[in-house]
């Protein structure tokens, strides 16, 4: 059972922050992004973690990609993202062809990227975010989130939620699960939330008495998992509940079978 | 009674907003930042208000820089504003040659500059921001602050300020108040807060009965004026209160001296 995830999105956006709360696992000591210097270009970092639960086993691979958007010149920031997905979907396809049986082919395809929006509450999508969306949305399942969406209060995130939804209109944008996604069973009931806000918390507060994943602030305190608070919970949902199977199924039906088809045409 | 206030920073960072919470008044009609389409390049956006406080009445020019840090390539970013500012010292420079008497040349020149940092919370500042103070310290007071700080927790605060100052500190940025004040009285104290955390509000919320500026959000209510909350009051009381005459005196003193001094040397 393997499950590739690739997160992108400027630094400090909380990525690796997220990632940690979502499976409620310290992958910290292994992605941490190595904060204290401007990366010139963008890295592609694949780290493998092993995850038990319920006596099943779930070989992780989180594709870190430091060094997105921090650059004073960041046109080359789309290159080394696209060629690693097309460069997984060259392996798989070199595995086809020695006639693997397809069981046996080990997938490193990207199954889904998380791609972190900054929480700016104004009425359009910027630039970096908009060419980007565009360039890879036709690549790989896309999943827009809104990351430290406590930085926007509840006006704000449904004003925030329409402007990007108007954007992907606007510049054809398509994410999932709105698009590609196969499995359309519970789609119906999230698509009410996208783009889903996130909180992240490495923290656990005491709120009622309850240890809980937030963030403590003067003014009160911010739980991760209260729908009232953010999506998370909607979008843990999405990716390790009901969709994670419609994930990797759709990146070898769509994604997979466009790229195969592209290649062969020459 | 002249003051010329430059504000820069990416957009969506509360600029517009921090200005009409500083100056009390909605002047957001006049500066409203077109959100609705990011700029190819930096434009310069001068704009003057009459603000009339106890019969004494105060030009106000508040010079905004929509499109700083929107690009894709963001290279050509500080061009648009350092010849704005470098203009306002040959004008002035004109009007001394033509044997102006030095109280009637209307001072058109950047008395100050708002630098937004976005609250990343992660221990470096990004390059952007470090090119362009590097850039720009030396020819303009550069009063640097940490933008929509509600998204940052008590003990992230005190660290991201650590980072801004060790990098301060390292890429040779010189900010205001630390370097070129020359009223130093109240100096001390008001650095123990530098770089000051801003939160900016235009609506008023009601804490314990009386309605203030601020932030409501589900999780409680941020105040604005709450030293706890932010450091609002203190730049409000560094801008406004004791060092705008400073502001304004050593514009001419140093960075306009330093001007004259290399335009003469050739
Ligand atoms: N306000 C807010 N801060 C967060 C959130 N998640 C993480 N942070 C903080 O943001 C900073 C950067 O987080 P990090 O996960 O390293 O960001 P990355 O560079 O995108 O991987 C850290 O100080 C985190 O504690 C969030 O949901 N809201
Ligand atoms: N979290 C937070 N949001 C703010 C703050 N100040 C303004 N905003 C919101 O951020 C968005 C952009 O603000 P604006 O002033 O237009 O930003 P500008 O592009 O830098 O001028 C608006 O939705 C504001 O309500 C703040 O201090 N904290």
């Amino acid at each position: 059972y393997a499950f590739n995830l690739m997160v992108a999105g400027e630094s400090g956006l909380g990525k690796t922050t997220f990632l940690n709360t979502l499976f409620n696992a310290p992958l910290t000591e292994k992605i941490a992004p190595q904060n204290l210097f401007a990366s010139k270009t963008v890295e592609i970092n694949p780290t493998t973690f092993e995850l038990t639960e319920d006596g099943v086993t779930l070989f992780l691979t989180v594709i870190d990609t430091p060094g997105f958007g921090d650059q004073l010149n960041r046109e080359t920031n789309f290159e080394p993202i696209i060629n690693y997905i097309e460069k997984q979907h060259d392996k798989y396809l070199a595995a086809e062809r020695s006639q693997e049986i397809r069981g046996n082919i080990p997938d490193t395809r990207v199954h889904a990227l998380l791609y972190f929006l900054p929480p700016t509450g104004i009425n359009r999508m910027n630039d970096l975010d908009v060419e980007f969306l565009q360039r890879i949305c036709s690549k790989v399942n896309v999943i827009p989130v809104i990351a430290k969406a406590d930085a926007l209060a509840p006006e704000e995130v449904s004003l925030y939620k329409k402007a990007i939804l108007r954007d992907f209109e606007q510049y054809d944008i398509r994410a999932y699960p709105t698009f590609h996604a196969e499995d359309r069973e519970f789609i119906a009931e999230l698509e009410q939330h996208i783009p889903f806000t996130v909180i992240g918390s490495d923290k656990l507060i005491n709120v009622n008495g309850k240890m809980v994943r937030g963030r403590s602030y003067r003014w009160g305190n911010v739980e991760v998992e209260n729908p009232l608070h953010c999506d998370f919970v909607h979008l843990r949902e999405l990716l390790i509940g009901t969709n994670m199977q419609d994930l990797i199924d759709t990146t070898h039906s769509i994604h997979y079978a466009t790229y195969r088809g592209q290649k062969i045409r020459g």
